[in-house]
């Protein structure tokens, strides 16, 4: 895997910026959590790209924003449950 | 307000080009 520069993400669209970044945070969170590890990357995808550099850069930032993915999962899945249940 | 945000959040999966938040309302 190519390693990731500023030249390199710059070059590139910002969707494609979104995906490189994916690949390297995906191992990165499948540390923190298997199982829902593509939710959260998808999750920690939506933020600005420096802030997603920023979580590359620092495991325990990026496990506070993983922790805190999995805290919006878990209030996702319980709205949809109640949504359901009409 | 489509209904459409049951597909939050969208899933990264590697070797699958992202697609990120299409369609769905923040």
């Amino acid at each position: 895997q190519e390693p990731l520069t500023i030249s390199l993400l710059v070059s590139a669209s910002p969707h494609e910026q979104k995906q490189m970044l994916g690949v390297r945070l995906f191992p990165l969170v499948q540390i923190i959590d298997k199982k829902l590890a593509e939710k959260i990357t998808g999750i920690l995808l939506e933020f600005d790209t420096s802030e997603i550099i920023y979580m590359l850069e620092s495991p325990e930032l990026l496990r506070t924003m993983a922790n805190k993915a999995v805290t919006l999962l878990q209030g996702h899945q319980v709205q949809e449950v109640s949504m359901n249940s009409f | 307000s489509n209904g459409s945000s049951i597909n939050w959040p969208p899933e990264f999966h590697p070797g699958v080009p992202w697609k990120g938040l299409q369609n769905i309302d923040p």
